[in-house]
């Protein structure tokens, strides 16, 4: 089980390494390991933007934490997709040009992977093939609503 | 194996039976602040097997009944179904040769709860073990990200985040 | 010191009573005592958006807990204003109705209290009658840049 | 007692002396992802006393010192000032006949740190006695909210959130 750890240790980190520049535009990123041992050992974040010196996770914005933890999270569907991958206004601090960056790489994804994304962000919105809305019209009763792209941006904002 | 349809009655606002169709990959859900959209995404990881309440907002498990409104009384019962197509047979196992996958987990307020996989009675373990090897269910979960819980995926401690990649083998 | 702490108490949750419906359109909220003894009680926070049953916080919405704690935070200031008041990205989880009722009372405040809000909003930016850009032209250099609502809405997004 | 000026320089990214006037009651600071507008709060945080490094997403008290980039070397020094208007002599205490208050804090790469109000030597101390009373510094330090933090208002447990209102009182 050495072996089949380091296996996939080396598969997920070459993927994040190359999500990452994809996400950020540049930079670099890595999973390093704390031990030696392959059958003990723990695994730490290590992610630089572009231009920045520092590497620790801790340093890192609100926006630059999210879009880092979106490239590890891409990297394990790439190695083993699940049925689907839903996701909850993973959009919220992220600034309009890395919402785009975040939108493309989605984009590509969809060919292997199913979305479901909620959202108020308006160009997330527009990745989308299909939208569902979702009402209180009646106070504390949810009920589903098919909505257009205008629709949906009245609703949410 | 795709996901068809998530449908849910008397789980939390739902309380009318509703059916959430998915048609594409890439399929948005919005509306206003409180309207039930982090439901959905509960009501997917309890029909998943969730069984710590504080990870579904609530403090006991039967805080996923629907607890009231206004104008409706509350329900006695909670049930969420997926519906996968599995035509490609991709899922393997002993469920491999059938097209369409069923899961669904059903809750009464004396606290019985229910799972079936294609109307056949099943347990807890048929379900998380249907997924096994897959980010759903299981520790970390990987495929469902709640509100404001991304960052925890990069910030965990080193054990922890061995575990992730253990489970994405 | 009871009466003093009795005082304090009434004083809040009478403002926090008050705030809580005027940022949600309705609905009430209360903070409630753990004990008899106002020595030694504890103090915990209800709240029932418009519509609704539910009263504990742990079953708000994203949104809904940050509205019932913006109604809090207010409330202290009311009672006693610190100097200035400085939020980051405290809308970054509201729809725009809510983002809107938000501003209606942040202008409202800003009589007695200097607010200083980080934001990548657009109608949070409207609010303001001065905005400073933040950029790192020189990658990991911070630098401040005048900007008007237009580049601010370039820069953020 | 107003808010007219912050004052960075060498304090994280922003390596160079900075100054952010602030005319009005209703200022707005926007930018694009990571270029700095924590590191605004993080500074205010820091002069009003804040002693705890992980509290300013580092892990020594030195990480606040910009250390380095791409094209720029680490420096040795962090220093942040506040500048208030006292002109309606709000602020009480030995300070209340001065029209213009200012808070210092200095910090060099050996760890010797300085505070000083209106060009005197300060201990932190004074620092914290005079914004007490006020939601500045303290334990809840409700004045100033990080980003992500304001939900632990409400969250608090029953203990703590006593501890708020009596800080408030
Ligand atoms: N068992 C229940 N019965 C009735 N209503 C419930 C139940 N559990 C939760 N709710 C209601 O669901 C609402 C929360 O819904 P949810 O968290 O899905 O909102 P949301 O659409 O995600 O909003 P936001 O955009 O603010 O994140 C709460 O107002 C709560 O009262
Ligand atoms: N001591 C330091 N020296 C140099 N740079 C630093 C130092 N400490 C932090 N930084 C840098 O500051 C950046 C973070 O800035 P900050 O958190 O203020 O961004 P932000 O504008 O708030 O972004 P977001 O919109 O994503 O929240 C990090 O990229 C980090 O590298
Ligand atoms: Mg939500
Ligand atoms: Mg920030």
């Amino acid at each position: 089980t050495r072996q089949r750890f380091k296996h996939t240790y080396e598969q997920i980190n070459d993927r994040f390494s190359a999500m990452f520049p994809e996400l950020f535009g540049g930079g670099e990123a890595a999973l390093t390991l704390t031990e030696q041992d392959w059958l003990t050992t723990g695994v730490r974040v290590m992610a630089r933007p572009p231009g920045k010196r520092n590497a620790s996770i801790q340093m890192l914005s609100g926006g630059e934490k999210t879009l880092t933890a979106v490239a590890l999270l891409f990297a394990l569907f790439e190695l083993n997709p699940a049925p689907f991958c839903m996701l909850d206004e993973i959009d919220a601090p992220l600034d309009d040009a890395n919402v785009a960056r975040f939108c493309d790489l989605v984009r590509t994804m969809s060919d292997k992977v199913q979305f479901i994304v909620i959202t108020h962000n308006k160009l997330t919105m527009e990745l989308t093939e299909q939208l569902h809305g979702v009402t209180m019209a009646e106070p504390g009763v949810s009920r589903l609503v098919s909505v257009d792209i205008d629709t949906a941006l009245g609703m949410a904002g | 194996m795709r996901l068809t349809h998530i449908k849910l009655a008397g789980f939390k606002s739902f309380v009318d039976p509703t059916t959430l169709s998915l048609a594409s990959n890439l399929t948005g859900v919005v509306g206003p602040n409180g309207c039930g959209k982090s439901n959905v995404i509960d009501a997917v990881r309890w029909v998943t097997g969730e069984s710590n309440a504080r990870h579904l907002r609530g403090e006991a498990l039967e805080d996923v009944i629907f607890n009231g409104s206004n104008a409706r009384k509350p329900v006695g019962r909670a049930s969420v179904e997926l519906r996968f197509d599995n035509s490609q047979g991709k899922l393997g196992g002993e469920w491999a040769s059938y097209a369409e996958i069923s899961v669904r987990r059903e809750l009464t307020r004396d606290g019985a709860s229910k799972y079936t996989i294609n109307n056949t009675r099943a347990r807890r373990r048929d379900v998380v073990d249907l997924f096994l090897g897959t980010g759903l269910g299981g520790r970390s979960n990987y495929a469902v990200i709640e509100q404001g819980a991304v960052n925890r995926l990069i910030e965990a401690r080193p054990e922890d985040m061995r575990q992730v990649l253990e489970e994405a083998a």
